[in-house]
């Protein structure tokens, strides 16, 4: 496995760095969180707090499942919930000394999970596609 | 990799097959096929016509999309476009020839692939999570 190891990049490499995540705040209304979702494309993101600390996840899945109950999506009741009371706080960080082995065990569950620095802060996401692109290199080797 | 590939399993022991593959048909009115997404939880299904083969995809980042243009998310404006108008139709297929390794190249820049047998008729989805999986699996033997 040591050698496995020689050949597998590091998280850093594999991370997209959190300058180029779309990402929302803990008390953004759900309005907010939408649009950026919209027009991001994503179908989930990132929620920090104003001290840069990783909270949850925000998806389009969790937005449209809150607001469907009533006959119309009224875009006004998404202005009255905040993000923090329905986005998924389980999903699970990286720390700096994890390699790509813990990346992979946790994708298998989560289409991506977050880095954090030392401090706790948010460095960026490792994706299911970076893990997966990965492997198709190494398989070619 | 010969002896590579005697470890790894078939298509059809990564597939799900299609009845438990949640889907909808290709004229329905986009209001149902939300309804079939917010119901199952996924965000996204294949689309079949209705001589059961794979038209493509529905997503609910592509029907947020085509609505959100307007003030309210009004769900009868959902009734008036059907499915076939906004799907994705060049998500990739497998066929029965086809090994893990083609599932892989494919499954980089998507979350799930289709499946079909010799007539071209949908058999099941392979996705990423059943791929990693595998891999977590290959890494500790
Ligand atoms: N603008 C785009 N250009 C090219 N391909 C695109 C794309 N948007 C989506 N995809 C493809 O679709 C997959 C699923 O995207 P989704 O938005 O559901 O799910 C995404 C999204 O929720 C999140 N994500 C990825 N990049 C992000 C970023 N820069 N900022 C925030 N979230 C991101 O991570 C999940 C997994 O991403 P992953 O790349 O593995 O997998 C992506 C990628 O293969
Ligand atoms: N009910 C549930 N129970 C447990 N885990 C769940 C779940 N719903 C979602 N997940 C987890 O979240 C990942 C992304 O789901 P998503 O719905 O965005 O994206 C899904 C969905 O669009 C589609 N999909 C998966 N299973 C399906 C099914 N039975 N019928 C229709 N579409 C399916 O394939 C994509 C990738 O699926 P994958 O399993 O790789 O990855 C799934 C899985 O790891």
């Amino acid at each position: 496995i040591e050698k496995d190891k020689l050949t597998w990049p590091t998280l850093a490499e594999l991370m997209i760095p959190s300058e180029k995540v779309a990402h929302v705040q803990i008390g953004n209304p759900l309005e907010h969180a939408l649009l950026v979702l919209v027009k991001s494309g994503y179908s989930a993101v990132p929620v920090l707090d104003p001290t840069y600390k990783f909270q949850g996840v925000i998806s389009k899945t969790k937005i449209l499942e809150e607001t469907l109950g009533i006959e119309e999506f009224e875009l006004n009741r998404l202005s009255e919930i905040q993000v923090n009371e329905i986005m998924d706080a389980d999903v699970p960080c990286l720390q700096p000394g994890n390699h790509m082995i813990d990346a992979l065990h946790k994708l298998i569950d989560y289409p991506f999970v977050c880095v954090t620095n030392e401090d706790g802060e948010f460095d960026g996401i490792i994706t299911r596609r970076s893990i997966l692109k990965q492997y198709s290199k190494h398989y070619h080797e």
